[in-house]
């Protein structure tokens, strides 16, 4: 089973949209997956057509009710499942400065059941905080989604920073499987100088112990579609919504390219 | 002297973007104004050409070490003055937890200094905690930068429902400005209703004693242009960068309805 944190501190990368639809496209493909919303703002939950404060079974009481992961979770599908956001985790940062082990509540949860997921992906904050955190010491890979943009890149160094960190401290099996990029356009010099950039820092970390460097820059890209922005606004994911479009191709693709790089095709 | 939160807890929708040249159009216009940057990721300094981590002064020893404001300002043109962040900002909301009087200590250093700008931009982190707080608590307005998408309407309830809270409980001169919707793509149908929604919502809030009942849906649509990313690779605003460009045109134009809205044009 692989535990994917799909994480980027940066906001607005295509975090909830990659959970999703890369969720979807691994199902469509034949495996069982469990999607995590580990953001407050409970985009992926309502991306799915959950309505986040209905729920009473939630990531809050899963971390800070000491819940069990197989409650909290809601079947949506033969093969998908979702544990659901709540507006309370918007404090548990707070609410858990004190307590200890705070940082691997997610891992412990997720060990105390038994369950037979191919794949769990957990859909990120736009912070490097307790529930990022949380994330990527339950995490086997990090898949890091990133608009071609200079900014984006800035916020790179310290994202693998926390990555080190958490694999040195408390995950030694975490490892960054790959960058992701989004809204991405080739017409620009932009983009076409920031790929040029990844993909020379990605080479320079081969053969280092770095949890890095296996890395990959994924070959999809994942178009600018609205498509993509339209399909939360009916509760579903692009595959359900639009399954030809241009959104749906990028994102099964992905999916491929992730099995293949797992080696689980 | 207007202090102008840019806010929105939604990732990636333009504020560091709108901070930065709506900062730089007031200037041009003749007005003195104070940039702010509140995110511990730093992209409005880095946007100005600052390196962050090397700043000794910043955010972080006016909020934490109880520096003045003016010694963490640095003037970076005639007009244009910057607080810079700092990485440290990032441990801020768990440094600060017990601390008394930790939601208004921004306001406490600005109102400690005498200063003579005409506004103070303070650009806000994806997220409602106690950085933004702050930013809402030394408030006299906020501008929501919005990119006109169903998950960014998801956000608006909650973000309002935080500016009443602060009205309420800390400053009751908080009000909304405006929207300014950015990354506008026209040709959209999904912006089209979500500019539909947005104003219905603002219109129903007219008459009430709520803090955006006076609120306006700004008819500058920040379109999407791929040259406002690139001026933060060269330190620039894109009025010193590409001054002829759709987005300098976009930033100049919101500029003035942000000065006729103030009655100080
Ligand atoms: N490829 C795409 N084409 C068009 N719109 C997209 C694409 N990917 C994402 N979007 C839209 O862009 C916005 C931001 O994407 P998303 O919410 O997935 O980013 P995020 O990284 O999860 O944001 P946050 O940091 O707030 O969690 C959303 O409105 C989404 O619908
Ligand atoms: N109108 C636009 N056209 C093209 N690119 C844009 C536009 N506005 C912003 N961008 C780019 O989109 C990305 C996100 O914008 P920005 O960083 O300003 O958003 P933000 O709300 O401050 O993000 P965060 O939530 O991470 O603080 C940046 O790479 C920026 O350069
Ligand atoms: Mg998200
Ligand atoms: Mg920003």
């Amino acid at each position: 089973m692989r535990v994917i944190a799909v994480m980027n501190q940066k906001g607005g990368v295509g975090k909830t949209t990659t959970t999703a639809n890369l969720g979807a496209a691994l199902a469509e493909a034949g495996k069982r997956v469990c999607l995590i919303d580990m953001d407050p703002q409970a985009h992926l939950t309502i991306n799915y057509g959950v309505e986040p404060s209905t729920t009473e079974k939630s990531l809050y009481t899963m971390l800070v009710e000491d819940g069990s992961f197989l409650e909290a979770m809601q079947r949506l599908d033969k093969r998908v499942a979702l544990v659901p956001s709540s507006i309370d985790l918007a404090a548990v940062e707070v609410e858990l400065v004190n307590v200890a082990g705070r940082e691997t509540l997610l891992r412990d949860r997720l060990a105390a059941s038994e369950h037979d997921f191919d794949f769990v992906l957990l859909d990120c904050p736009p912070s490097l905080g307790l529930l990022t955190i949380n994330a990527l010491a339950a995490a086997t890979d990090v898949i890091i989604p990133m608009q071609p943009h200079f900014l984006a890149l800035q916020g790179v160094g310290k994202l693998l920073e926390t990555v080190q960190l958490v694999n040195q401290q408390i995950n030694p099996q975490l490892k960054v499987a790959g960058i992701a990029l989004t809204m991405f356009d080739s017409q620009t010099k932009l983009s076409n100088e920031v790929v040029k950039d990844l993909q020379q820092f990605i080479d320079q970390a081969q053969g280092s112990d770095l949890p890095w460097s296996h890395a990959v820059l994924f070959k999809t890209r994942i178009r600018r579609n609205i498509k993509l922005a339209e399909s939360p606004s009916f509760g579903q994911t692009i595959l359900q919504y639009e399954p030809t479009s241009n959104g749906a191709q990028d994102y099964r693709a992905l999916a491929k390219e992730v099995l293949s790089l797992f080696k689980v095709i």
